[in-house]
């Protein structure tokens, strides 16, 4: 079932964009027309933009990263598709405007520190745990 | 926000500048993520060049490396290791570098008061410190605590000698006699010894932050070796008057007792 509907999926979206993914192996799905494969994006937060310089010591901010992009059939192109992922998909592909697809997502995330001033210009160093991404997938 | 503009124009959210509301619920978003309440506001001018942050600076240079580099715990102990020895050459005592591996935050202190005081009664020199422990965060142990006072090679009658320095912990105040001491540590030290001395107060800290109303502070005393107490100053001990970069601070390692949970807004 999912098979055939992906096949009609596809051939519905050939259409539309001018053959483009016929062309196109399965880990290439990602065509111009569609949304960019689920993936990891830079994010800078910056702690100067926000004004925050005269209490937060270090870092002056942090490469955040965020995950976005389209989680389609076959996931086996995404990093780290979690077997829910793959049922959601084929779950999509049957009832395309009752499930939606999976999520990206964040699989493995980093600690950062932060060095800053607390009221009474103590100072404190702690370790933030999932502040940074460092994986994406689709769940 | 200029640099997403710059190098991530796929990014179509956050291509556009953040408006003053948003901006200002992001900063509440990441305060909450922190774990605080509000936007600190510290009181001290020029307080980057303070002895307290150089060395805070140096943990999370230290720290940041180890996490880049995720090598784990045996690597981590190195760094921790050389960041004592060389903040504190010759004089720091080499600790189990355990707990700072293990710890979740690091806490300094800044010094509240400094008295010297000459007691007649026993001819006694001495020096005192208190530091505010109440503004720990909730949900996080002591697992070791640190008095750190800079020491300058002493260029006094005293050149030649050896000092013991000794530290106690202030049990209770008398207006017409001396306090009772708990001795916590103590080091004999060259006249011409010079650099960072470090005591080791765990067990008062923990004390201090269960029971706020017993923190009366602590008393460093220097001696000479036919028992004589003399000045701090004389010995070379660097306090509130002397350079920024070497005023005495306190330093607390402390482990998560409890998981942060944010509230529900």
């Amino acid at each position: 079932a999912a098979n055939s509907k992906r096949k009609n999926q596809n051939r519905n979206k050939s259409s539309s964009s001018q053959d483009s993914s016929r062309l196109s192996g399965p880990g290439d799905y990602n065509s111009s027309e569609q949304k960019q494969a689920c993936k990891k994006h830079e994010l800078y937060v910056s702690f100067r933009d926000l004004g925050w310089q005269d209490w937060i010591i270090a870092p002056e901010g942090y490469a955040a990263f965020y995950c976005d992009g389209e989680c389609s059939f076959p996931l086996n192109a995404h990093m780290n598709a979690t077997n829910h992922a793959i049922v959601q998909t084929l779950v999509h592909l049957m009832f395309p405007d009752n499930v939606p697809k999976p999520c990206c997502a964040p699989t493995k995330l980093n600690a950062i520190s932060v060095l800053y001033f607390d009221d009474s210009s103590n100072v404190i160093l702690k370790k933030y745990r999932n502040m940074v991404v460092r994986s994406c997938g689709c769940h | 926000e200029g640099n997403f503009a710059d190098h991530h124009v796929h990014s179509s959210f956050i291509y556009r500048r953040l408006r003053n509301h948003e901006r200002r619920e992001i900063q509440r978003e990441i305060l909450s993520i922190l774990g605080l309440p509000h936007r600190p506001r510290p009181f001290s001018v020029g307080k980057h060049s303070s002895s307290a942050p150089l060395f805070m600076l140096d943990l999370y240079n230290a720290m940041s490396s180890e996490q880049e580099t995720e090598r784990g715990a045996a690597r981590g102990s190195l760094t921790y290791r050389a960041i004592l020895t060389t903040q504190s050459p010759p004089l720091a005592s080499l600790h189990d570098t355990n707990f700072l591996n293990d710890a979740d935050m690091v806490m300094s202190f800044v010094n509240l008061v400094e008295r010297d005081k000459y007691f007649s009664h026993q001819r006694r020199h001495y020096k005192e410190f208190r530091f505010d422990l109440t503004q720990i965060p909730e949900g996080e142990a002591v697992t070791a605590a640190e008095f750190r006072i800079y020491k300058d090679r002493s260029n006094s009658r005293y050149e030649n000698d050896t000092f013991r320095i000794t530290i106690y912990q202030v049990l209770k105040e008398y207006s017409n006699r001396d306090a009772d001491l708990f001795l916590l540590d103590g080091k004999k030290i060259r006249a011409s010894d010079g650099g960072w001395l470090v005591f080791d107060i765990t067990a008062t800290s923990n004390h201090w932050v269960v029971n706020p109303q017993h923190n009366l502070g602590l008393q460093l005393c220097v001696e000479i070796m036919d028992g004589r107490t003399i000045n701090i100053r004389s010995a070379g001990l660097i306090g509130r008057h002397g350079p920024q970069s070497k005023q005495p601070f306190m330093v607390a390692f402390f482990k998560a007792s409890e998981v942060l949970l944010r509230s529900v807004r």
